[in-house]
C-alpha cells in the first residue's frame, strides 16, 4: 500500500514543487501573448489537506463585463458548479460575465443541496471583488471544480482566499502559468496556449486568443 | 475531469458564442479519449471581451465568423491534444482517423470506439501492430446506435475495409489490412513505427468521402497504479 502511494505521488509532479517531467517540458510554454483586458491568478488554498503550498484556486477576470458561453458534461450526475454555471449563463444570455473561479482538489460533485450552495457562494464571493452594483441578474461568475467526487468543499477556506486571489490578478505569462497550474490534479504539466490572429474585416488589428485546460484521467468528454 | 477556459479580446456578439464554441468543441475536446469515462464536471468556457477593438462579429454568415470559427477550432484542438499527451500513465499519443465514410457522424463514432478500446490501447502500449483489435472495434462500433439516422449509418463492408499505420516521421504508411485482406506485415518496421511516441491509425471504409478523427493514448501499468490509489 505504501509503495503504491509513493509511486502514485510521483504523478502529482506539478503539485509539490512545480517540476515537470523532462519529457513533458516541451509542452509548457516559456512565454505567451495574452488577450487584452483579461487578468488571471493562481492561489494556494489547501483544498486538499495534504496540499501545503501548490496553487489550487484559479481566478480569471475580465476588466469589463464580457460575452461568455460554455459547454458542459452530459453526465446525468452533474456536479454543482456545472448546474450553477449553466443557469448563470442562461439567465444572463451569455453576456455581462466578469470572471471564472476554479478550484482543484475537490470536484463538488454529488454533494446535494449543500454543494449547490457552495458553488453559488464561490461565484458570489468572486462577484463581490468587483464592487459593482447588482443588475438584478445574479452572479456574473462561471464556477468550476475538479478533484474527488462525493466530498464537500472546504468552502470557508476557499471563500476566505478569493479576495487574495483577486488581489493577485495579473497579465504576465507567469500569472497565466500559475492559473494553469492551479487547476491541475493528476496532470503532470500545466496546459496553456496563446496565439495571435487577425480577422478579414480588420486586418490591421492583432487579436489574441489564450486558453488553459486540465485533464489526465476520467477523460472521454461529451459536452453540449 | 476535463476543464478548459478560452479567452479572446476579439469582439464577438454574445448570441454567436455558443455555436462557435460547440462547433469547436465537437471537433476537439469531444474528440479525445483517455480512459473512456465521462466526468461529472467536464466544462469548457469561452470568453470574449472585445478589448482589442474592431468590428464585432455579429453574423454567422460573415467572413469574420468563418475565420474565427477556424481559428477557435484549431486552437481548441491543440489544447485538447495536450490533455491526451498527459493521459494518466500514457506513453503514446495516437490519432485515429476514419476515412472514406458515408457520413462524418459515423466516422467519428467508429474513431471514438477504436480510441476507447482497452484492447487496442494495451496493444499500443505493448508496441504490437494488432490490427485485429482495431478491426474488431470498428466492427462493433455502429451496432445498436439509436442516435444516428438510418440513412447515416454506413454498412461496414469487411471486403472494403483497410487499416494502416501512419508513421510520425513522414515515411510511407504501413499497410496492415487492404480491402479485408491481411498484408504480410514487416514486423521490424512495425516495431520501429511503434517505438515513436506519436502514431496515426487510419481506417478506410471504402464507402464515401467523410472523415472522423479522435485522439487517444495507450493504457499502461501506471494508469492502474494511479487510479488504484485515488481515493474518494
Amino acid at each position: 500500500r505504501s509503495q503504491t502511494s509513493t509511486t502514485a505521488q510521483r504523478h502529482y509532479s506539478v503539485a509539490p514543487n512545480g517540476t515537470v517531467p523532462p519529457t513533458k517540458q516541451k509542452y509548457v510554454p516559456t512565454k505567451g501573448t495574452y488577450p487584452k483586458g483579461f487578468l488571471v491568478s493562481g492561489t494556494h488554498v489547501g483544498v486538499k489537506p495534504t496540499n501545503t503550498g501548490t496553487p489550487d484556486l484559479a481566478f480569471l477576470a475580465s476588466e469589463t463585463p464580457c460575452a461568455a458561453a460554455a459547454v458542459f458534461t452530459k453526465n446525468k450526475f452533474q456536479a454543482a458548479p456545472v448546474t450553477v454555471s449553466r443557469e448563470m449563463l442562461r439567465r444572463r444570455e451569455n453576456t455581462g460575465v466578469r470572471s471564472v473561479i476554479i478550484n482543484s482538489g475537490c470536484a463538488n460533485a454529488v454533494t446535494g443541496k449543500g454543494g449547490m450552495q457552495d458553488a453559488e457562494q464561490m461565484g458570489l464571493h468572486a462577484d463581490k471583488c468587483f464592487e459593482e452594483p447588482s443588475d438584478g441578474k445574479g452572479s456574473r461568475t462561471i464556477v468550476m471544480s475538479t478533484g474527488v467526487i462525493g466530498q464537500r468543499l472546504p468552502i470557508q477556506k476557499i471563500l476566505n482566499k478569493i479576495p487574495l486571489a483577486f488581489n493577485a490578478l495579473g497579465t504576465s505569462h507567469e500569472h497565466w502559468l500559475a492559473a494553469a497550474r492551479a487547476i491541475c490534479t493528476t496532470d503532470t504539466f500545466p496546459k496553456l496556449l496563446s496565439r495571435t490572429f487577425s480577422l478579414p474585416s480588420s486586418p490591421s488589428i492583432k487579436y489574441c486568443i489564450a486558453g488553459m485546460t486540465k485533464g489526465a484521467g476520467m477523460i472521454h468528454p461529451n459536452m453540449a | 475531469t476535463l476543464l478548459g477556459v478560452i479567452t479572446t479580446d476579439a469582439p464577438v456578439a454574445p448570441a454567436l458564442l455558443s455555436s462557435l464554441l460547440t462547433n469547436a468543441v465537437n471537433k476537439s475536446f469531444n474528440s479525445i479519449c483517455i480512459d473512456g469515462d465521462t466526468s461529472t464536471n467536464d466544462t469548457v468556457a469561452l470568453l470574449a471581451n472585445g478589448a482589442a477593438g474592431g468590428k464585432e462579429i455579429s453574423s454567422d454568415s460573415s467572413q469574420d465568423y468563418y475565420s474565427f470559427q477556424g481559428i477557435l477550432t484549431e486552437f481548441a484542438t491543440d489544447l485538447a491534444k495536450l490533455v491526451v499527451r498527459d493521459g494518466e500513465g500514457a506513453t503514446k499519443f495516437v490519432t485515429v482517423r476514419v476515412t472514406e465514410s458515408p457520413s462524418e457522424a459515423a466516422a467519428r463514432k467508429i474513431a471514438g470506439t477504436v480510441a476507447r478500446s482497452p484492447l487496442v490501447k494495451t496493444a499500443l502500449y505493448g508496441k504490437d501492430a494488432n490490427w485485429g483489435r482495431i478491426l474488431c472495434a470498428t466492427g462493433y462500433s455502429l451496432i445498436s446506435e439509436p442516435g444516428l439516422p438510418a440513412s447515416d449509418v454506413p454498412e461496414i463492408v469487411p471486403e472494403k475495409t483497410s487499416v494502416s499505420f501512419m508513421p510520425s516521421d513522414g515515411s510511407p504508411e504501413l499497410k496492415l489490412l487492404v480491402n479485408g485482406e491481411p498484408e504480410s506485415v514487416d514486423e521490424t518496421r512495425a516495431s520501429q513505427i511503434l517505438e515513436h511516441e506519436d502514431l496515426e491509425i487510419v481506417v478506410r471504409l471504402g464507402g464515401g468521402q467523410a472523415e472522423g478523427v479522435y485522439w487517444t493514448c495507450d493504457y499502461s501499468h501506471e494508469y492502474i497504479t494511479i487510479n488504484g490509489d485515488y481515493r474518494t
